[in-house]
């Protein structure tokens, strides 16, 4: 795409638009957010509500920590655990109109944000992945 | 510290050192691994020889999938393997004399690389935070 300059760069520019996102549901057994995470290969997803507004992430961790704490370390268990019992809920999020600068400063402690929209419907996510490449860019212009 | 410029700054400036990282040893058992990345909080940490130099690393996933695999789920069997089982064995590593950019650029496809001196021995990790931290600095400069 055009060359723009770093002042220039939005969010929208550098950001993984939904539809290529693998994300899960509020309201999925755990089973199926650990099937959904290890097909994926990542190792943390959005959750999203059925109104495709964004409400947590879920990670491989939290995953790992249900699969430990139960007794007997019976994974069947997970299936009577709903993604809402486990997800991380105060999630950073920030809109496709934010800056470079601001999309930066949205991943030095966390490897993703979630782009949404005004009403928090989710639009994609921010990987550090694509800060790191603008950067990159950037050093070689 | 004093501020440098950018072409200045080497990995050494930004990594992370070896006593402050969390890592485990090649002979380990699984279920060691498993104690130290949940301990830390780290989803994947270098792996060493007796000798301190790089071997690899060791990540959540590994462990899940092995969990996971188990017949009945009997996570006590992680005791039967080593973390050298199971580790990524092809792991990227990079000298701490190298510049602010490939610092970056090792860090594009990798949360995080691990410092090794000339002759591999392990001297800490650069993490994708601590470059993210160093552009900002930049951008305010
Ligand atoms: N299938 C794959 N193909 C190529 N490279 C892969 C990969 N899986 C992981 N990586 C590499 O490993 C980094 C860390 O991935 P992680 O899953 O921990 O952490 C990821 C994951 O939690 C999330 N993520 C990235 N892409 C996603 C997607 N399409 N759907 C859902 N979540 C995604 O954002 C975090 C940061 O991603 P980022 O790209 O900066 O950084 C990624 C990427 O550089
Ligand atoms: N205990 C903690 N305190 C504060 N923030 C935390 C944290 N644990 C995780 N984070 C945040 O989450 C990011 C991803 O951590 P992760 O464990 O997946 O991935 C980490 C981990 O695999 C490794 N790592 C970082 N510091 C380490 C250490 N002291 N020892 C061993 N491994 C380390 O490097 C990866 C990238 O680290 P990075 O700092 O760029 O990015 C970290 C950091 O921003």
């Amino acid at each position: 795409r055009e060359y723009k300059k770093l002042e220039e760069i939005t969010v929208e520019d550098l950001m993984i638009p939904s539809e290529k996102v693998a994300h899960v549901m509020l309201n999925n057994p755990l089973e199926h957010a650990l099937l959904v995470l290890t097909r994926s290969g990542y190792f943390a997803v959005p959750v999203l509500d059925p109104e495709n507004k964004l409400v947590g992430t879920i990670s491989k961790t939290v995953i790992l920590d249900q699969i430990l704490g139960i007794e007997g370390y019976e994974v069947e268990k997970l299936s009577h655990l709903l993604v809402s019992d486990v997800m991380e809920k105060d999630v950073p999020s920030i809109t496709k109109t934010a800056s470079f600068i601001d999309g930066l400063k949205s991943v030095i402690d966390e490897p993703f944000v979630s782009v949404v929209d005004e009403e928090g419907y989710f639009e994609g996510i921010l990987t550090r992945r694509a800060i790191l490449k603008q950067v990159k860019r950037e050093y070689y212009q």
